[in-house]
């Protein structure tokens, strides 16, 4: 899984 | 992405771009605070510092430059503008928000998922967003008497927050391993923020009256 999925948000 | 994610960002886009065509179009900014708006400009400026290590989509680039380009130009009308900085209600907009910002990055330099310098400050920009409407929200408790187009950008941005949360508990559900606390509660008490604001709106809109906060 990858663990910096909220980096993907705004 | 999700409807809850891309309702949140647009309505994020649509604060901005009222604040930015209310300023640009009337060539007034009363009654919008210039410290959370730099607030806002540091938040984006630290948070989006990825644009040049990672991809992710190009709507996810494309929005990052928007948010920065829209930020710094409301910053850049309030403060240099020849018209618009006279209108900026400069005696009532005291905040001391860099009271803000030295216990937002302590805490960022305590309490991060990685030590690293683009970690740090991504953290520090979600501790950072989370208050940066306090100056804003002082402001309009001031004035008390807020025309519409600075009421609908603080209400967008409340909505903004509201998807958000939504978004989150979406992804929650959806997709293996999302947990995120810094974010989750960062994001909580900036939402929170909003709930008294809210709730003024609301009996204003209700009873069809002009938006008035309490002293």
């Amino acid at each position: 899984p990858n663990d910096h999925s909220t980096k993907d948000e705004l | 992405m999700n409807i809850f994610r891309l309702a949140g960002d647009m309505t994020h886009l649509a604060s901005v771009l009222v604040l930015l065509l209310k300023i640009h179009t009337i060539k007034s900014c009363a009654g919008v605070s210039l410290k959370t708006q730099e607030l806002y400009a540091i938040v984006f400026a630290t948070r989006y510092l990825d644009i040049f290590t990672s991809f992710y989509s190009i709507y996810n680039t494309l929005m990052k430059l928007i948010f920065l380009g829209s930020s710094f130009s409301i910053v850049w009308y309030m403060r240099y503008h020849k018209t618009v900085r006279r209108t900026y209600d400069r005696e009532q907009d005291t905040f001391r928000h860099w009271f803000l910002v030295l216990p937002c990055l302590l805490l960022a330099l305590l309490i991060h998922e990685k030590f690293t310098f683009l970690e740090v400050l991504w953290t520090f920009s979600l501790y950072l967003e989370a208050v940066a409407i306090l100056p804003q929200l002082v402001l309009l408790q001031r004035t008390r008497n807020i025309d519409n187009l600075t009421g609908q950008y603080v209400f967008l941005l409340g909505g903004y927050r509201g998807f958000y949360i939504l978004n989150w508990i979406y992804r929650y559900l959806t997709e293996p391993h999302f947990v995120h606390w810094i974010t989750w509660i960062a994001g909580l008490v900036q939402t929170l923020l909003y709930a008294d604001f809210f709730y003024y709106y609301f009996q204003s809109w209700k009873n069809n009256k002009k938006l008035q906060l309490p002293a």
